[in-house]
């Protein structure tokens, strides 16, 4: 068991448990800058744990969440690291000091954590939330189809024995009704990024229409940017553009909720890999993944930072 | 505890609009089982699929008559999976 988040092997992937108690152990070593709040309970009744980094009160945010869909174990294990990496650049990075220094950051490192303990425990290519459905033997709900944005349209499941099941009804997961409930009560998120893996996409909204977000043309010059600056370290490649032009039609998806509730620099991720390992990215690939997508969450956050709305 | 063994992840390359669609009723047979990691959009975008064991052959077959090409992107899932379960054990040991 590691004693410090200096200890944690971050290139390695971890149950919930490991995680969460990384989370207590990165909170007790800097409780000058970071706080973890529990914005609600999964299903099973298991904390839904965000870490707020501060440096002062009523600030505006930045939030990141990682692991909604819970067997792309990349995106966890890069929350880890990113959480680390905002701790140990902070005072250190003139830019993210700068943010920080303006700016609280919001990382939800286990966005479905049932989801996620299940894939640990039962069944490893498990995506969905973990509530049974009634009248199916079929269990969960796609938490990205489940917010009231053209929740029940196009690009999105009636069947709950499908992947992309939307669920009863809008915000009917309570892993979803939570952050709804927290970004509600902020008021002044700024940025959202939901991060997913694996196909290399950076993508803004619109998922369920075709009608282009009204702030399209800065949100694909930045999307441009953060890409750009992510392939300066690896030459990855990524493609960017509105979800519904760039890989199809999804009704329901948390960052068209997001940014209809005002938050302009909304995005999703779609982390490595394409065409060797899908969702069973080796290990040693977290590290890689995590520096390069870092890249592009400074540029994201640093436009956010210059262009205050 | 589900296992894999045997079950492949193909990556199917559709050349037109009509390959697209036979690949979406492909998705809709849902005795195969078939787990689309990536789904039949546009000819532009690979289609990722995951096949269980007892599906390889019809997927295959079915690949194969209608001319649509393919390559196994993985092997055996439960190989890469034991190989992660190892690395997981290696750092908690």
């Amino acid at each position: 068991i590691p004693r410090s988040t200096d200890d944690f092997v971050y290139t390695a992937y971890h149950d919930l448990n490991s995680i969460y108690s990384f989370m207590d152990m990165l909170v007790a070593e800097n409780s000058n800058l970071v706080s973890k709040i529990v914005i609600g309970q999964s299903y099973e009744n298991r904390p839904l744990n965000v870490l707020k980094f501060s440096t002062g009160a009523n600030r505006p945010g930045i939030w990141f969440d990682t692991g909604i869909h819970s067997r792309e174990w990349v995106t966890q294990a890069s929350g880890i690291w990113f959480a680390k990496k905002i701790v140990t650049d902070y005072g250190r990075d003139p830019v993210l000091t700068d943010i920080l220094n303006n700016y609280d950051i919001f990382l939800e490192i286990v966005t479905n954590p049932d989801g996620f303990a299940y894939t640990h425990s039962r069944d490893r290519m498990w995506r969905k939330t973990r509530k049974p459905n009634s009248g199916s033997s079929c269990v969960g709900v796609d938490p990205n189809r489940n917010w009231d944005a053209g929740f029940g349209g196009g690009g999105s499941s009636s069947n709950p024995c499908t992947e992309t099941y939307r669920g009863p009804s809008a915000h009917s997961e309570p892993e979803v009704k939570a952050i709804v409930d927290f970004v509600k009560s902020h008021g002044k998120l700024k940025a959202f990024v939901s991060i997913h893996s694996y196909s290399q996409m950076l993508l803004y909204p619109y998922g369920y229409t075709s009608t282009p977000a009204k702030d399209k043309a800065e949100l694909h010059e930045l999307a441009k940017k953060a890409i750009a600056s992510l392939q300066s370290l690896y030459n990855t490649r990524y493609t960017y553009g509105s979800i519904i032009t760039t890989i199809y039609q999804a009704s329901g998806g948390t960052i068209d909720w997001t940014y209809n509730q005002g938050i302009k620099y909304s995005y999703t991720f779609e982390l490595r890999d394409t065409g060797r390992y899908g969702f069973l990215l080796p290990a040693d690939q977290i590290i890689p993944t995590a520096e390069e997508t870092w890249l592009a969450l400074m540029a994201i956050m640093e436009h956010t930072r210059n262009n205050p709305y | 505890k589900k296992t894999f063994e045997g079950d492949q992840v193909l990556r199917i390359t559709a050349k037109n609009e009509a390959q697209i669609f036979l690949l979406k009723e492909l998705s809709e047979q849902e005795h195969l089982g078939l787990d689309f990691w990536r789904e039949p959009v546009h000819e532009s975008l690979p289609v990722d699929v995951y096949v269980p064991f007892h599906s390889l052959q019809a997927v295959r077959v079915f690949l194969r008559y209608n001319q649509i090409q393919y390559n196994v992107m993985i092997m055996d899932v439960q190989d890469l999976l034991d190989d992660e379960e190892r690395e997981m054990v290696k750092y908690r040991t």
